[in-house]
């Protein structure tokens, strides 16, 4: 899973 | 999502309409950069390649299709559309100084060696620069128009509002990113010296021009 550093922010 | 992301997203949205709205309505992108905008393409692209492997909200992809649109939407204007309106003369900048750093950083200092963390990664160290190329053309013209001083403003106060928003992350939700923070810190503190001249000059009703 790539998105597992938490990058929600634009 | 609290009051400084939200306020610092809408920002940031503010600072491309503003310009995207100049040079639509002047018919022209006199005194602005095109490879300040062909470095926020790149780094729009590159960061948001997660469109297409995962789902973080509505809002999440609605503003990252807005903001990766607006920015081929500008370099279309610049170079294509509006290209002999463009102050190629004044647009100096060599980007490679700052893209093959930035690349070589990104390899070296990341959260994990794959493909797309590094991509990641790079956005955010080359967004913290990719404005220098606009400050040097307007430091090599000594002036600047008022309405892309307003651009100028809304996107450096993006990110300082970001910086608010990770102190509130780190202390209500123990978040943080270190790369995120520090590229963060950089890029806002190449905009104070605009900042105060924004504040002394233009919001007193005066033109940004440089002494020479």
């Amino acid at each position: 899973e790539y998105n597992v550093y938490g990058h929600d922010e634009l | 999502m609290n009051v400084f992301r939200l306020t610092g997203d809408l920002s940031h949205l503010a600072a491309i309409i503003i310009l995207l709205l100049k040079i639509w309505k002047s018919r022209s992108c006199a005194g602005i950069s095109g490879k300040s905008q062909i470095l926020f393409a790149l780094v729009f692209t590159t960061r948001y390649l997660d469109l297409l492997t995962s789902f973080i909200s509505l809002y999440n992809t609605s503003m990252k299709i807005i903001y990766v649109g607006c920015a081929y939407a500008t370099v279309y204007l610049i170079y294509a559309k509006f290209r002999a309106t463009y102050d190629g003369n004044h647009d100096t900048f060599r980007v490679e100084f700052l893209v093959v750093p930035v690349g070589g950083l990104a390899f070296l200092v990341n959260h994990d060696f794959s493909p797309l963390e590094i991509l990641w990664t790079f956005s955010i160290y080359l967004e913290s620069v990719a404005i220098l190329p606009q400050l040097f053309m307007i430091s090599k013209t000594g002036e600047a128009e008022t309405i892309t001083t307003h651009y100028l403003f809304c996107l450096g106060v993006y990110r300082a509002l970001y910086l608010f928003n990770w102190i509130w992350r780190f202390y209500f939700e123990g978040f943080f990113d270190m790369i995120a923070i520090v590229a963060g810190v950089v890029q806002t503190i190449l905009y104070c010296d605009f900042f105060y001249l924004y504040i002394t000059k233009v919001l007193k009703g005066k033109k940004l021009s440089l002494p020479a």
